[in-house]
C-alpha cells in the first residue's frame, strides 16, 4: 500500500511504500492515551503465481478499536461488522446506513466509503476500492484516510499516527532523476539524509473511481529514514 | 360405462391454479372447465378454499361460450339483490370459513344437458414474510378425477430469488417426478402436473389422492436492507435489514388460570411456557402474572433470565393451578404497571423493548367486566409506550375484544386453535415476535414527492419479517427518490438510506414486460384497503365512517371483495335475472363467526328443489 503524509505547514506532501507479505497486520494509529488503535492487515493479488512485474500489496482488512467506548471495527471489501459491548452488528457495502451511538457515529455511503468519528475531533475515512470480479490479478481493497484527528494524544505512533504531529522536513540539491518527469532530490527529515523523488500517489476519498493527484516527495525503501525505525517495527500479530 | 372422469353425468375436464407473483404479491387465478354428459340438467359444484387474508377479485361463469362476469359492489346494494333472490325462493350458496388460515368459496350452477361451465375465481393477496420466508398456500382438493390438473406459480422478484421450495403433503414418489420447482435470478417456477393416472389414491381407484396442503414458500436476495420499486407512479418500499443484534426484551406473560383453562388447555399452555423459556434470550428480562378472579405474580419485580431465574420459572409454570373466574382488567394494570416500574428504576436496560403477551380464553366476568372500560383503562396505562399481544384461546373468547385492545396499543391478536397443536401455535406465535432488532421504525419519504402512503412507522422490526409500505409518487420532475429509515438498535440508532434513480428503474422494468404492470398500484391499493380496515376496528362516529368510505372507494375501485363489498354475478336464466354474490362479511358479526371471512352467495334458479347454503362456522 501507499502512504500519503499531507504536511500543510510545508504546504507539500511526502509519499512511501510498504511491501509486506500478505497476511502481515501493520499497525498505522495506536493513542496510548485514548486506546484508539487502527490495524490494517496485508492482502496480495489474487493469483500470486501470476507473472506481473512487481507484486502489489494493498489493505484487505482494517481494525479500528476503541477501549474507552468497548468498540471494534471491523471491515473487509465484502463487509463492515461493529462490535460494541461484546456484541456484533454487520453491514454490507450494499448499504446505505449511519449507525450512531453514544458519540460514535459510521456512516456506510453504498459501495463507495464509510466514515467513522469517534467523538469529537477524529474522523476517518474507509474508501472501497471494486475491482472487475473477473480480474485475474486483483481483487477489492481498501484505503484509510484520517481527516480529523485533533483529539488524540500527543504520544500517538503508528505508521500513520506518527506523522499526527507537526514535523518538519527539507528538501534541496533537487535534480533530474532516472525518469525525466521525476526529479530527484535530497531530504532531511528527523535527522536523517534522504534521497527522494518527485512523484504522484492518488488521493481517493472525493472520487473512490479515479482519485485525485496527489505530488509529493516520494521516500524509498519502505519509508526508512522517514518513519522511526523501519517498517518491520509496525509488525503486530493480530488485527485486535 | 362411462369413464372415471365421468361421476354423476359430469366429467370435470380441467382444473388449473394459475399463481403470478411479482414483488410479494401475488394474482391468482383458479379455473375448472366442466361438461355435463348427462341427459338431465345437473348441478356443477365448484369449492376454491383461499387465504383469509386474500381479496377475490373477480370471478366468472361461461356456460355454452357465454361468461357472466363480476361486479363488485357496495356490500348494502349487493345485499338487496340478494335478499330479493332469496324471497323469490332462489337458491343461496355461501363461502364459510374453512380451518385456520382459510375460506371456502363454494358455488354452484344447474347446466343443461350437453353444455359446459367454465368457471374462474381470481384473487390477491400480499404475500407477508414470517420467519425469513414468504408462504403461498393452496388447498387442493379435487372432488373426482380431473382430466388436466395444473398449478404453476411464476414467481418474479426484482430482488432475485435467494430460495424457492414446495411443501406437499400428498406427495408420493410417483408424483415427485410431476413437481418441478426451479429458479435462477429473478425468476422461479412451480410446476404441478400429475397426469390422470397419476391422481388415482390406487391404481384401480377412481378417488383422488389430490388432497392436501400445497405450500410454495421462498425469500429473495437481501443484499440491501431495503428495495424501493416504482412503477406508474406508485412506489413500494420493502424493508428488512439483516445481521442486526437482537434488542433485549422486557417480556410480561399474562396468563388466565380460570377455571375454563383447566384440562388440556392448560397443559398445552404450560407446554408451550416451558418451551418459550428454553428460548429466553439471557439479557432478556420477565416475569409472569396469573390471573383469575384475583391476580397473582411469580415475582414482585421483572428479572433478568439468568440460568436460576430460568430454573425457577419453570418450576413456576409447572406448578400454578387454575382457578376462578376472570379479571382480565387487574391483571393487564398489574403487568403494565410492573414494565412502567422497571423502566423507571433502572431495572431493565436502557436499551431494551418491552411488550406483554396476555393468553386468555374466555371474557372478563370479575373485577372491571366492561369491555370499553379496560379498553380505556389499558390503553391510558400503555400510553403507547410498548405493544400488547392476545392471544385468544378456544371457542369462546371474546375476540373482537381482545383484537381491538391490543390493536390500538400497536400490538396484534391471534386465535389459538383449540387442537393438538395449540401449544406449537402459542411457541411459533413467540418465535415471531422474540426477536425484535429495531425499535421505533420510522420510514421517511421526501414529503413534497409522495402522497397517499401506507403506514410508515412501527414499534418493532421482528426479525424474520418484513416492512412494507406503498404509495403514490406525484413529483414526476425528480430523477431520484430516497427513502430513509431511522429505527433504535440493541447498540445504536440507525438510519438506512435507499436512493432509487427513476430513469434507471423506468427502463429496468420495461424489460419485464410478462409482469402485470400496475402490481404496485394494486398491491398499494391491497394494503390501503388493509390497514384501513383494520383501524376501521379501534375508530368511532365520523371518524370511522372516513375510513369506511376510503376503504369502500378503493373496494370499489380495485374490485376488491373486502367486507365492505360484494361481488355480483348476473346470469339470465328463464327470461329472469339470477344473482351470484360474493361477499365478506365485516367486523360487526359476533366473536363466533368472525372467522366468517367471506361469504359468497350464489343464487340461481333451479328446476326444482331450490336450496339454501347455510352461513356457518
Amino acid at each position: 500500500p501507499h502512504f500519503i503524509i499531507e504536511v500543510p505547514q510545508k504546504d507539500g506532501a511526502l509519499c512511501f511504500n510498504i511491501d509486506v507479505q500478505p497476511g502481515v497486520v501493520l499497525n498505522l494509529i495506536r493513542d496510548p492515551d485514548t486506546g484508539i488503535t487502527v490495524n490494517g492487515e496485508i492482502i496480495g493479488e489474487k493469483d500470486p503465481s501470476s507473472e506481473t512485474k512487481k507484486k502489489k500489496s494493498y489493505f484487505g482488512r482494517l481494525g479500528i478499536v476503541d477501549p474507552q467506548m468497548d468498540l471494534q471495527i471491523e471491515v473487509t471489501p465484502q463487509k463492515i461488522t461493529l462490535w460494541s459491548g461484546g456484541r456484533r452488528t454487520s453491514f454490507t457495502w450494499m448499504d446505505t446506513v449511519t449507525i450512531t451511538q453514544n458519540g460514535l457515529s459510521v456512516t456506510i455511503n453504498k459501495k463507495k466509503n464509510m466514515v467513522v468519528s469517534i467523538g469529537d475531533g477524529v474522523t476517518f475515512v474507509i474508501v472501497l476500492h471494486e475491482v472487475w470480479k473477473k480480474h485475474p490479478i486483483h481483487q477489492d481493497f481498501l484505503g484509510l484516510y484520517t481527516v480529523d484527528s485533533h483529539r488524540m494524544s500527543t504520544k500517538t505512533h503508528g505508521l500513520l499516527g506518527q506523522f499526527f504531529h507537526p514535523f518538519d522536513f527539507e528538501v534541496f540539491d533537487v535534480r533530474p532523476g532516472s525518469d525525466p518527469k521525476k526529479p530527484d532530490a535530497t531530504m532531511i527529515v528527523k535527522n536523517h539524509k534522504l534521497i527522494v523523488t518527485w512523484g504522484s500517489q492518488k488521493d481517493y476519498r472525493m472520487d473512490s473511481g479515479h482519485g485525485t493527484k496527489v505530488s509529493c516527495w516520494f521516500v524509498h525503501d519502505n519509508g526508512s529514514g522517514l518513519i522511526d525505525g523501519v517498517h518491520t517495527d509496525y509488525i503486530v500479530p493480530t488485527l485486535f | 360405462s362411462l369413464p372415471d372422469t365421468v361421476v354423476n353425468g359430469i366429467e370435470i375436464y380441467s382444473t388449473k391454479i394459475n399463481c403470478k407473483v411479482t414483488s410479494r404479491f401475488a394474482h391468482n387465478v383458479v379455473t375448472t372447465r366442466a361438461v355435463n354428459h348427462a341427459d338431465t340438467a345437473k348441478e356443477v359444484f365448484f369449492d376454491v378454499e383461499l387465504p383469509k387474508t386474500a381479496f377475490i377479485t373477480n370471478f366468472t361463469i361461461t356456460i355454452d361460450g357465454v361468461t357472466y362476469p363480476g361486479n363488485v359492489k357496495e356490500k348494502e346494494v349487493a345485499k338487496k339483490q340478494y335478499d330479493k333472490a332469496v324471497s323469490q325462493g332462489k337458491t343461496a350458496g355461501l363461502v364459510k370459513a374453512s380451518g385456520r388460515k382459510l375460506e371456502k368459496f363454494t358455488v354452484s350452477v344447474n347446466v343443461a344437458a350437453g353444455s359446459k361451465v367454465t368457471f374462474e375465481l381470481t384473487y390477491e393477496e400480499l404475500l407477508k414474510r414470517q420467519k425469513g420466508k414468504y408462504e403461498m398456500y393452496i388447498k387442493v382438493q379435487p372432488k373426482q378425477l380431473v382430466n388436466h390438473f395444473e398449478i404453476v406459480a411464476d414467481i418474479y422478484e426484482p430482488q432475485g430469488i435467494k430460495e424457492l421450495d414446495a411443501d406437499v403433503s400428498f406427495i408420493t414418489n410417483d408424483l415427485m417426478d410431476v413437481l418441478t420447482t426451479s429458479f435462477s435470478g429473478k425468476k422461479g417456477q412451480v410446476s404441478f402436473k400429475p397426469t390422470f393416472d397419476q391422481q388415482r389414491s390406487c391404481p384401480t381407484c377412481s378417488t383422488s389422492l389430490l388432497n392436501g396442503d400445497f405450500i410454495i414458500r421462498y425469500d429473495v436476495n437481501r443484499e440491501q436492507p431495503g428495495n424501493v420499486q416504482i412503477v406508474n407512479g406508485y412506489f413500494v418500499h420493502f424493508f428488512a435489514p439483516q445481521n442486526l443484534p437482537v434488542v433485549p426484551k422486557n417480556v410480561v406473560f399474562v396468563i388466565d388460570v380460570s377455571g375454563s383453562m383447566s384440562g388440556q388447555k392448560m397443559a398445552q399452555t404450560k407446554e408451550a411456557l416451558l418451551h418459550i423459556l428454553n428460548d429466553v434470550r439471557e439479557d432478556d428480562f420477565l416475569n409472569f402474572i396469573l390471573f383469575s378472579s384475583d391476580v397473582s405474580t411469580w415475582k414482585e419485580n421483572m428479572v433478568p433470565a439468568t440460568p436460576e431465574n430460568l430454573r425457577m420459572a419453570r418450576e413456576f409454570v409447572r406448578n400454578f393451578r387454575v382457578t376462578g373466574a376472570t379479571n382480565i382488567n387487574d391483571a393487564l394494570l398489574k403487568g403494565i404497571e410492573m414494565i412502567n416500574k422497571a423502566r423507571e428504576t433502572g431495572i431493565v436496560p436502557e436499551r431494551s423493548t418491552s411488550i406483554i403477551i396476555m393468553l386468555t380464553d374466555g371474557e372478563a366476568n370479575t373485577g372491571e367486566s366492561r369491555v370499553d372500560k379496560i379498553q380505556e383503562n389499558v390503553r391510558n396505562a400503555i400510553g403507547g409506550k410498548f405493544p400488547l399481544y392476545n392471544l385468544g384461546f378456544g371457542h369462546d373468547v371474546n375476540y373482537n375484544f381482545l383484537e381491538k385492545m391490543a390493536l390500538e396499543n400497536h400490538g396484534l391478536a391471534r386465535r389459538i386453535y383449540e387442537d393438538s397443536d395449540a401449544n406449537l401455535q402459542m411457541q411459533g406465535f413467540y418465535d415471531e415476535v422474540a426477536n425484535p432488532l429495531l425499535t421505533d421504525v420510522d420510514l421517511q419519504y421526501p414529503q413534497n414527492t409522495i402522497s397517499d402512503i401506507t403506514q410508515n412507522n412501527y414499534q418493532h422490526f421482528y426479525d424474520g419479517s418484513e416492512i412494507v409500505v406503498a404509495g403514490r409518487v406525484v413529483d414526476f420532475e425528480t430523477n431520484s427518490f430516497v427513502a430513509d429509515v431511522k429505527g433504535h438498535g440493541a447498540l445504536n440508532d440507525l438510519t438506512f438510506t435507499e436512493e432509487v434513480d427513476l430513469k434507471e428503474m423506468e427502463e429496468a422494468l420495461k424489460e419485464q414486460e410478462y409482469i402485470f404492470g400496475d402490481y404496485i398500484e394494486r398491491l398499494w391499493a391491497y394494503l390501503t384497503i388493509e390497514q384501513l380496515l383494520e383501524k376501521r376496528k379501534n375508530a368511532q362516529g365520523e371518524e370511522k365512517e372516513k375510513l369506511t368510505a376510503q376503504a369502500l372507494d378503493l373496494s370499489l375501485k380495485y374490485h376488491f371483495v373486502t367486507p365492505l363489498t360484494s361481488m355480483v354475478v348476473t346470469k339470465p336464466e328463464d327470461n329472469e335475472d339470477s344473482e351470484f354474490i360474493a361477499d365478506k362479511p365485516g367486523e360487526e358479526v359476533k366473536a363466533d363467526q368472525i372467522s366468517h371471512a367471506y361469504a359468497t352467495q350464489l343464487n340461481y334458479q333451479p328446476p326444482s328443489n331450490p336450496y339454501y347454503f347455510v352461513d356457518g362456522d
